[in-house]
């Protein structure tokens, strides 16, 4: 890293927007500023209040073309932003002609840049670390943002190490001086998922893990409950997607398809894989809309979509990739009820199905639900989600 | 579109201080000498973590044309910019 020469003598900052960009919301650039600042609270006694009025320390303003400081921006692409290291004032300054955008693959992230330029703020120089928040070159969005170590140094070198408790704010939120990285804000622990255990759709991502879906939140699920710290908001997980999934699975190729109404998105791990939503009628020729559930089935690793009372089987591979034969009634799966709510190839080997508040366990080579006490279906509440 | 000229290097390494800001001006793009020139390229290069070839190669220009931020990468050059 490399530190400019000038640093603030005060850990308590103010900073205010003076000038919003013309493209985004207040409030979501206000929450976005507001994590940016948090990157640099989190490991450090830094402390960063908005205000609306008055003077501040560091004042941010999106700005087009020649805006003041003869340091003219120069239009879409090319230099994003700039910002005054602290002996020169702080100030952050946006080109207001980039497509600033907030959690999506599209246009130049805000929170990203943002983090970076408030870096300089606080008097950083650019690293030539090419992992660091502070190298000078946009590499693109990043779903999960990790400060790299070579930050966290550059920083705590002009303002040391955490000493204290993080505090609640209001202004952006706080993340624990435990965790390694700053996340996504969660959504307070509840049991909702205890009360009402129906969901939207279950699937098992490319590194293992297994996601619930439910309306606009997700459950991350060990082998008997839910991880701590869920639910969480699908938005901040997997940014650009949507609640409310009718169904998912994730391919063999390692990407995680998501189904919902007319539409569906592809991700690879948290990021959206390209322009999405595509219409299902495009993608995914043969298959209906308004999906109940999907999975790829162990057995012979094709995609099976389910809807009412009946069953399609996909394979890309095949020309046409729904064969003319279907679609076939689930009762072909012996004890598998119809209007499922999801499907799940489990990293157990076996094919769960979810209906209601209940699930089914599908013995594949018997090609029926599974025989067990006590028997299927049983409560998904206790069985997945560890609910008393 | 990357950038593709020498003019536009030259431009670019003045910009962000690796050349003297008279380089920002092509008219004056003719007065750098040669190892002006060939260091501002090297120390890019340098800083980049980019093979030290002191040439214009497509990765280097490939990297000038990636969006970044305005401020100066070198140190001691990048705080000319005053606020007020």
């Amino acid at each position: 890293y490399a530190l400019q020469g000038s640093r603030w003598r005060v850990k308590n900052l103010t900073y205010k927007v003076s000038k919003y960009p013309k493209r985004l919301k207040r409030v979501d650039v206000d929450a976005e500023i507001g994590r940016a600042f948090a990157v640099w609270s989190e490991d450090t006694d830094l402390t960063f209040t908005k205000k609306t009025t008055g003077p501040v320390h560091i004042e941010i303003k999106f700005v087009e073309s020649e805006h003041g400081d003869g340091d003219a921006f120069d239009g879409q692409g090319g230099t994003l932003a700039h910002a005054f290291f602290p002996v020169f004032g702080g100030d952050a300054h946006f080109d207001d002609a980039e497509l600033w955008t907030i959690g999506s693959p599209r246009g130049t992230n805000l929170f990203q840049v943002a983090a970076h330029e408030f870096g300089h703020s606080l008097g950083l120089s650019h690293s030539d670390q090419s992992s660091a928040l502070m190298a000078p070159f946009y590499r693109g969005f990043e779903p999960v943002f990790r400060l790299d170590d070579d930050d966290k140094a550059a920083i705590q070198s002009l303002y040391g190490k955490k000493t204290s408790q993080p505090k609640p704010s209001n202004a952006y939120p706080v993340t624990s001086t435990l965790r390694p990285s700053y996340t996504p804000p969660k959504v307070p622990l509840d049991d909702s998922i205890c009360k009402d255990s129906k969901i939207d759709t279950l699937f098992n991502s490319a590194q293992g893990e297994t996601y619930a879906f439910k309306g606009d939140k997700f459950y991350k699920l060990t082998t008997d409950s839910v991880e701590e710290g869920y639910p969480q908001l699908i938005s901040k997980g997997w940014p650009g997607l949507p609640g409310n999934i009718d169904a998912a699975f994730t391919y063999k190729n390692g990407k995680t398809y998501f189904f919902k109404g007319t539409q569906y998105w592809r991700f690879q791990g948290r990021q959206m894989d390209g322009v999405y939503p595509k219409e299902i009628s495009e993608g995914f020729t043969g298959i209906p809309d308004h999906l109940d559930a999907a999975m790829v089935w162990g057995g012979n690793g094709k995609i099976y979509f389910f809807k009412g009372s009946k069953f399609w089987r996909f394979d890309p591979a095949k020309r046409p990739p729904v064969k003319a034969s279907y679609p076939k009634p689930i009762s072909n799966w012996e004890g598998v009820p119809n209007n499922l709510d999801a499907a799940l190839k489990y990293t157990n080997g076996y094919t769960y199905f979810f209906k209601g508040d209940k699930y089914y366990r599908f013995h594949d080579a018997r090609f029926a639900v599974d025989t067990a006490t006590p028997a299927f279906p049983r409560p998904t509440a206790h069985w997945w989600f560890g609910c008393k | 579109a990357p950038v593709s000229t020498t003019t536009q290097a030259e431009m670019y390494l003045s910009q962000f201080g690796y050349l003297p800001a008279s380089a920002r001006n092509p008219a004056n793009s003719g007065l750098q000498d040669k190892s002006t020139w060939l260091n501002a390229i090297q120390e890019f290069q340098n800083f980049a973590g980019l093979n030290i070839t002191g040439e214009l190669d497509d990765e280097t220009l490939k990297l000038m044309s990636l969006p970044r931020c305005g401020v100066r990468d070198r140190v001691g050059t990048g705080d000319s910019r005053s606020k007020r």
